[in-house]
């Protein structure tokens, strides 16, 4: 049996809306070690998106058994949507499920609300993502990384980046026009999270989907500062870290055709 | 023109 009771639904509710539209189905992989893992990649194979919450992220968590919860990410979106951010959450599941039981709990009144959410039979390839050497990695407010992100979409389908020792550097060159923004490094005292962080073995030039980065930063809300690695001629890694866990996504650059 | 790739060419399955 699954039993999983989060301090606060918004947790999960970030989380679903950070991935929902990215990928329409995936399992949710449970167990008493590793808590809740999915990796789910979208229709197109061109983003992945590797979840892993923790059983700290849990106020009580406990899974007697191995499991795997096969979502539809829409339908568990909309139940979600039925409790408020604040409420207790607990998702609750037997060993051989059809149906997951999510259950809120407001901490003021005494009201309690349970939802039924069947469960699907999910075939998906797993695929196998090794810890790799990266050439360099940013560390910037998630906010400022999904403003580039949104405003240079405006501009091209396409966004660049550049990264030196000692600046990052955002391009689109699109029909009406080109733009670029430069950050460079700095260390912010007294708010940590606002300092942008650059570690870099060796300088990278990559181009991306801007709407592929548009769907990463719908993560936004889930941490203050994102972390990027970068490598030449290779998948990009963007992490949001979650109070004990992570969201992950890997996104395959576009090369010169 | 750039083209986009597939994951899949980085990435084997399990």
């Amino acid at each position: 049996m699954l039993e999983g009771k989060f301090e606060e639904a918004s947790l999960l509710k970030k989380v679903i809306e950070s991935i929902k539209d990215s990928v329409k189905l995936c399992n949710f992989n449970c167990s008493q070690s590793k808590g809740i893992t999915v990796q789910a990649i979208d229709d197109s194979r061109v983003l992945l998106i590797a979840l892993k919450i923790d059983s700290g992220s849990f106020q009580e968590f406990r899974c007697d058994r191995d499991l795997v919860l096969g979502l539809d990410l829409e339908s568990l979106s909309k139940i979600l949507k039925q409790g408020n951010n604040e409420d207790y959450l607990t998702i609750i599941a037997e060993d051989s499920p059809d149906s997951l039981l999510v259950v809120f709990e407001d901490k003021k009144k005494d009201r309690i609300s349970e939802f039924s959410l069947k469960l699907m039979d999910i075939d998906s390839d797993v695929l196998t993502i090794d810890d790799m050497e990266h050439d360099c990695s940013i560390t910037m407010p998630a906010y400022e990384f999904a403003k580039i992100a949104r405003d240079m979409k405006t501009l091209s389908e396409s966004l660049q980046i550049i990264i030196t020792k000692d600046s990052v550097k955002f391009n689109a060159e699109g029909q009406i026009g080109s733009g670029s923004i430069i950050l460079k490094p700095h260390t912010d005292m007294e708010k940590p999270d606002e300092s942008i962080k650059i570690e870099l073995n060796q300088p990278v030039v990559l181009t991306f989907g801007a709407k592929y980065l548009n769907d990463i930063v719908k993560a936004t809300a889930l941490s203050s500062t994102v972390t990027i690695k970068l490598t030449d001629k290779a998948p990009a890694l963007f992490e949001y870290r979650l109070p004990s866990g992570y969201l992950r996504y890997y996104l395959a650059p576009k090369f010169d055709d | 023109t750039k083209k986009q790739v597939s994951l899949m060419s980085f990435f084997g399955k399990k």
